[in-house]
């Protein structure tokens, strides 16, 4: 038996929002200590990973693992039905063949209720091997998002460098180059802060429109870090306040 | 040109 009470449902509408656009059919990982997801999209170029701890619950119960095939498409129809300020409760049985969930909005007394079908996803498991970033860039998401999509209508490909002093990104296309270069910025308003901690610089190449893909989740959160080593993919971090993270993965184009 | 790589250069599929 599970079931999980989220007393701000609009985080869980906000998460299945930020992860349709790259993800299809993905299984969710129920065990007693939270909730976990990790799919890639189909060219196996991006991988986004979810983890949301039971503490941030208002109400959790598993007593055993289990593993529920969700369709991501289907899901965010069904969570279309919830209101901004509903509690969503999720349940589903042992061999469950639906997950159950159920909007609730106390104040205007209404409730609804989703019996979504389950599939079954016979999907590989990749190993992540722990990384030591050599490279680490925490920055306002409202603002990488802008500079995402500005650099994006210049160019499909993004070169991020990072060194102590700044990190930069440039583009060169048939327009033109050029690049955005944002040093250390600890202004007093923290949201508004860029803090680089680089150990070693990174140089690498990434396709903008995955992170545009990426950057729906910046509604989740008012800071992405992003993480960088030269051998190894980004990860595009969004930390979820007293619930949990959500980091896209995302493998770098190489110079012909 | 520049060649998009995969996550299976790097992550082990089990």
């Amino acid at each position: 038996m599970f079931e999980a009470k989220l007393t701000e449902g609009l985080i869980l509408k906000k998460i299945v929002e930020s992860i349709k656009d790259i993800v299809t059919d993905v299984n969710i990982d129920i065990s007693p200590s939270g909730i976990s997801l990790q799919a890639m999209d189909s060219s196996h170029v991006a991988l986004v990973s979810l983890n949301l701890s039971m503490d941030g619950f208002e109400h959790y119960r598993a007593d055993t693992n289990m593993v529920l095939g969700v369709s991501i498409a289907n899901l965010a129809k069904v969570m279309k039905l919830a209101d901004n300020n509903d509690q969503i409760t999720l349940q589903a049985d042992q061999e469950a063949t639906h997950l159950k969930i159920i909007f609730e909005n106390p104040k205007t007394e209404r409730t609804t209720e989703f019996n979504l079908n389950l599939i079954t996803i016979d999907s590989e498991h990749l190993a992540i091997p722990e990384t030591e970033y050599s490279s680490v860039v925490t920055i306002n998401s409202g603002e990488f998002s802008k500079i995402c999509k500005e650099l994006f209508s210049l160019s499909e490909t993004v070169q991020i460098t990072t060194n102590t002093d700044y990190v930069q990104f440039s583009v060169e296309g048939e327009v033109g180059s050029g690049q955005v270069r944002l040093g250390h910025n600890d202004s007093e308003k923290k949201e508004d802060q860029t803090i680089l901690e680089v150990s070693e610089s990174v140089q690498q190449q990434f396709a903008i429109r995955y992170l545009n893909m990426f950057n729906k989740a910046s509604t989740l959160s008012s800071f992405t870090r992003l993480c960088l080593h030269q051998e190894q993919p980004l990860v595009v971090e969004f930390k979820i306040d007293n619930l949990g993270v959500l980091k896209y993965f995302l493998a770098p184009k190489i110079s012909d | 040109g520049r060649t998009q790589v995969r996550l299976d250069s790097f992550f082990r599929v089990y």
